[in-house]
């Protein structure tokens, strides 16, 4: 499932940065391994970078999401 | 810290690697003494020896790509993705790619510092997977400050002796 409109106050090609990244890095759930909705995985990504788990993007969101990085989902396959 | 799934692990005391490709951002010598080093931080750690070959399978294999580069994941071009690692096992697993793309340095300029990306892949390549405490070696973003003379943090070394336990240093 897509994030929806509401997700977050960003632009729409950051709404599209965000999305290929929580694929990438995000891909399931940390404990089920079922594939989630984005806004769910965004939860997992802020729940991992230890901020409150509202499902919503903000621009330090996505300061951590243009930060340099490894490969290896962060959410381990 | 987290461990891979399943937690794969290297049963051999001795865990071989080789390097097949380079940068031509740094010279190869170079590159070999970083390699030789980061794996001595983990190796310092824990009872495991690396041993280097210069022809033929090896555990993990090392190199520099660009692009696609066969294995289903590939590099974006300068920025966001730098490297990335396979937890042990056969094939692929144990191997750390780079990417060809960023500008390594040996920590002494402005680029990306070689010792420190590859110090979090190694640790993938011996089961560790992200720790989400920032300041780790294994944390998953790369600051632009790391230093040359950086060192595994207690989450680190926490992580890696849950796996392999720790060195008998007598």
């Amino acid at each position: 499932l897509p994030l929806s409109q509401e997700a977050g106050d960003v632009s729409a090609h950051q709404w599209e940065q965000a999305q290929n990244y929580l694929r990438k890095f995000y891909p399931h759930d940390s404990k089920t391994k079922k594939v989630n909705s984005l806004v769910d995985n965004l939860k997992e990504m802020q729940k991992f970078f230890g901020l409150p788990m509202t499902g919503k993007l903000s621009p330090y969101i996505m300061e951590i999401m243009q930060k340099p990085r490894c490969g290896v989902p962060d959410v381990a396959e | 810290y987290s461990l891979m799934p399943n937690s794969p692990k290297w049963h051999s005391r001795i865990v071989t690697y080789r390097i097949v490709s380079y940068t031509s951002d740094l010279p190869r010598i170079v590159v070999d003494q970083i390699v030789k080093k980061a794996l001595r931080m983990w190796s310092m750690q824990i009872p495991l020896n690396f041993k280097r070959v210069s022809w033929g399978t090896a555990d993990i294999i090392i190199g520099f790509a660009r692009r696609d580069h066969g294995d289903s994941f590939p590099f974006d071009g300068p920025g966001n993705t730098l490297g990335h690692a396979f937890a042990p096992g056969p094939g692929l697993g144990g191997d750390a790619h780079f990417d060809k793309d960023e500008y390594w340095t040996d920590g002494e300029d402005a680029g990306v510092n070689f010792l420190f990306a590859a110090t979090h892949e190694f640790g993938h390549s011996l089961g560790l997977s992200h720790s989400s405490v920032p300041g780790t070696v294994m944390y998953p973003t790369y600051q632009r400050d790391y230093s040359e003379d950086f060192s595994l943090t207690k989450d680190d070394i926490a992580g890696i002796q849950k796996l392999y336990g720790k060195r008998n240093t007598l």
